[in-house]
């Protein structure tokens, strides 16, 4: 069982990597990689060797070969996975807009709110679809991912209906904590405490 | 020195301690906390009793109190903290229409952009201002936090002038890591590595 700051650095491994081959750079060593993670290279080494035997003594690893280990083992390699947006507010409004989803491997293929004045519009090529066909565009399209968007009021209910359509994992945006039945999967987007974890470190740091 | 995934439990104890008190609870044990967030209440216990004792067996802890202890351990109990948005695109107009930060301890005061088309708007209350205002805004207002929400290829180069400015936390929507000096903290606040958690989890979770 992978911890998730663990899973986290993987992702950031693979950032800049992408950056790294987008500039023709074909070789990094753990050094460099660690440097743009503020992360050890010993913790670099450990991370990939929880997955096999990358990269060799002296030469390093080479960018596209490791790019594609992290994508496989990251799932968004083997193929692409189909998301929904539930409240298409002003968050859902700047994920829809955004086109860097489509080439990481996730499709936003639908959005779902309640309120008449939303259902209907198309924002960045996505329909806005009332709750109603939530269930039958996700078993259609056989998604398993979701973005949650509503209140925080609204965030419980929401979460328990997306369950029960076959939604595996939920991205959260709302402040609120979400009980999901096992099996299914919950990673917080929360802003403020991302902002906390800043003020936090501003507190308690005494340069 | 507290890790992460601790700072970052202890914003999530203090949303769910703030929907209970708003629901008139007004005693919680340990192990409600921990149901909420998925830790042990081991973990809960763990958590607090790196900055004191509080609580008391068989009551658990006053909701009200604890509320306060984690606010004052997070900065946000004894101050505003003034922050400032740079890039005025989707993201930054999600941010300004939020009326959620300032309650829980945080004010935008103004976002920056380098496009004249968007120079001059107002959004949610705040004024969009050109990147030179960037120095003077922030030595006025005493600014220390900064977000990030400019495209990657423009991140680092911000992220410099930012803390030349005088930010010390930076919440990076970019998708690249930054590379900032000593005793500035960056909270990455990336979508799509959010997006990646989830589907490593339903790739590598076989039920
Ligand atoms: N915008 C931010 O910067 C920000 C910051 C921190 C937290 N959040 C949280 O993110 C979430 C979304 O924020 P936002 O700014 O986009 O909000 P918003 O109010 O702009 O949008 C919410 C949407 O959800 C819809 N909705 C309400 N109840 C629903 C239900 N039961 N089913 C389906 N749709 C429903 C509404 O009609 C609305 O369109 C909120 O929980 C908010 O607290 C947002
Ligand atoms: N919108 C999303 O859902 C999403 C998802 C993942 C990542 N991101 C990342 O978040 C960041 C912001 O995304 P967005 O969708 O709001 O982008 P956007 O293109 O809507 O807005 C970016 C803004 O930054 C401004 N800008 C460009 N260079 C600048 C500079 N040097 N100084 C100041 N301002 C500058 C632009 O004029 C524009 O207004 C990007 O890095 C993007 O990759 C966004």
């Amino acid at each position: 069982n992978i911890p998730d700051p663990s899973v986290r650095r993987l992702s950031a491994y693979l950032r800049q990597l992408e950056r790294l081959a987008g500039e023709g750079t074909r070789h990094v060593s753990s050094r460099q990689l660690a440097g743009y993670i503020k992360a050890g290279d010993a913790q670099v080494r450990r991370d990939l060797a929880l997955f096999g035997q990358f990269g060799r003594r002296g030469v390093g690893y080479e960018v596209d070969d490791l790019i594609n280990v992290l994508r496989t083992i990251l799932g968004t390699r083997q193929r692409q996975w189909p998301v929904v947006v539930v409240g298409a507010g002003e968050i859902c409004h700047a994920l829809l807009t955004y086109r860097g989803f489509r080439q990481r491997g996730f499709d936003v293929v639908a959005a779902f709110d309640i309120d008449p004045k939303k259902i209907g519009r198309t924002i960045g090529g996505v329909d806005v679809l009332p709750m109603e066909d939530c269930a039958p565009v996700i078993q259609r399209l056989e998604v398993r991912l979701a973005i949650l968007a509503v209140p925080a009021d609204a965030a419980d209910e929401t979460a328990r209906r997306l369950c029960e359509c076959g939604i595996e994992g939920i991205l959260n945006f709302a402040t609120t904590g979400l009980e999901v039945p096992e099996g299914v999967f919950v990673s917080e987007a929360d802003i403020t405490s991302h902002l906390e974890q800043l003020s936090f470190r501003l507190t308690s740091h005494r340069p």
